[in-house]
């Protein structure tokens, strides 16, 4: 594609696609949009973050991953589209606008570079990333289950061929290490969404323990509300709540991470599938998926903005 | 590459606690090689199975015959999967 404005955001694309397309809302918008590479993955790919901020310094910020577990492919479509809306946002003096005059967003749109890749030339239902496991035949961990919150508790595997297994310990996959050391060293995020598909789902802390989080009201209040965007669009059904009371017991996840690191407004998503394909969302749901969990996003991203902390 | 022929995704929706426990423990038969796209989480929530061609027969009798009720949600992965290369390489040569 020429540029980001005759690029195809209802397809999904290989992981060189969406790179070239990073480069192109780069070299479109100087001013707005650069690009960060925040680590290695184990195979060595460069593990990029978009960063949108229109000044200051170490503003407080939002961040926004996707395609952690590799085959949930319209996640990192969805990132895509994310990253052309905020530009347009911004050209148009709208939306999330008037986010950006006080805070920064980062956006992770490939954050397990070498599932990604896998998922692409080998195996499409690949999830977790590519390290080897000493003493294992079975590649990978779940980079879901890898953060050190709850690391290695009930909620996670053991065992290295398990789709949930947890790391030899916490943060040994690079994908994830480089997300602590980064939200670390900023040290005014105050908002994170890790976005997953599938089963429409808005979820929030904590997964590794039914103990509620002490923000628990604000964010089922801003759950609702969110869902409630999300739904207004297309009538997608959303279910909300706590990890642990939602869908299941979860440790070392990364929301539960971002949490106890004191970023209050910490959520995941679980994207569509409507209930026919799963992983394999047809191309053509990937903009209407994107557009409505927008919606939701802006409420988050407003909701901290308004209540900074 | 790896392919998926046959491979069907079942959707089961365990009724009781006895149902869900039924098939939390098939997901300690590795043989089985079952991929859990969506993993047990409560009565009356889908449960979404993909199961390789070789072990579909065992698990359909095994759930049959616990009288556990599913439906196939995906005839055949490998189906789906063509169409979507198929849908990419028309977006990419569009592009071209």
């Amino acid at each position: 594609p020429l540029n980001t404005n005759t690029f195809n955001y209802q397809t999904y694309h290989t992981i060189d696609e969406i790179y070239n397309f990073m480069d192109m809302l780069v070299a479109e918008n100087p001013n707005l949009v650069s690009k960060l590479e925040i680590g290695r993955s184990t195979e060595n790919r460069p593990l990029y973050v978009l960063k949108f901020s229109t000044g200051g310094t170490n503003r407080p910020a939002i961040w926004i991953d996707t395609g952690i577990h590799s085959r949930e492919w319209v996640t990192q479509a969805s990132g895509v589209w994310f990253a052309k809306k905020i530009v347009q946002d911004h050209a148009n003096n709208e939306g999330v606008a008037s986010i950006l005059e006080t805070m920064d967003i980062f956006l992770e749109i490939v954050t397990n570079p070498d599932g990604f890749a896998y998922t692409h030339t080998t195996n499409r239902m690949w999830r977790k990333t590519r390290s080897k496991n000493a003493g294992s035949i079975c590649v990978g961990v779940d980079p879901n289950r890898n953060w050190d919150a709850g690391f290695g508790d009930a909620g996670a595997s053991s065992n290295p061929c398990s789709e949930t297994y947890h790391g030899p310990y916490p943060n040994s996959e690079p994908e994830v290490k480089s997300i602590v050391d980064f939200v670390k060293s900023h040290g005014n995020i105050k908002a994170f969404v890790s976005i997953h598909s599938y089963s429409q789902l808005l979820l929030y802390p904590y997964g590794y323990t039914s103990t509620p989080a002490p923000d628990q009201k604000e964010l089922h209040e801003v759950s609702a509300k969110a869902v409630a965007a999300l739904s207004s669009l297309y009538r997608t059904r959303y279910t909300y709540g706590s990890i642990i009371t939602t869908i299941y017991r979860a440790s070392g996840s990364t929301v539960d991470w971002t949490y106890n690191q004191g970023i209050k407004y910490s959520f995941t998503f679980e994207l569509r599938d409507t209930g026919l394909y799963g992983f394999l969302l047809p191309a053509k749901q990937i903009v209407p998926t994107a557009e409505e969990t927008w919606l939701a996003l802006k409420v988050i991203m407003e909701h901290t903005r308004d209540n900074l902390y | 590459t790896e392919t998926f022929v046959g491979h069907q995704v079942l959707r089961v929706l365990p009724q009781s606690h006895e149902e869900l426990q039924k098939v939390q423990e098939l997901q300690e038969l590795e043989h089985l090689q079952l991929d859990f796209w969506l993993a047990p989480h409560g009565l009356g929530r889908p449960v979404d199975i993909r199961v390789p061609f070789r072990s579909l027969q065992a698990v359909k009798a095994h759930l049959n015959a616990q009288g556990i009720s599913f439906s196939v949600m995906i005839e055949d992965v490998q189906a789906l999967l063509d169409e979507e290369q198929r849908e990419m390489l028309r977006s990419s040569r569009q592009q071209l």
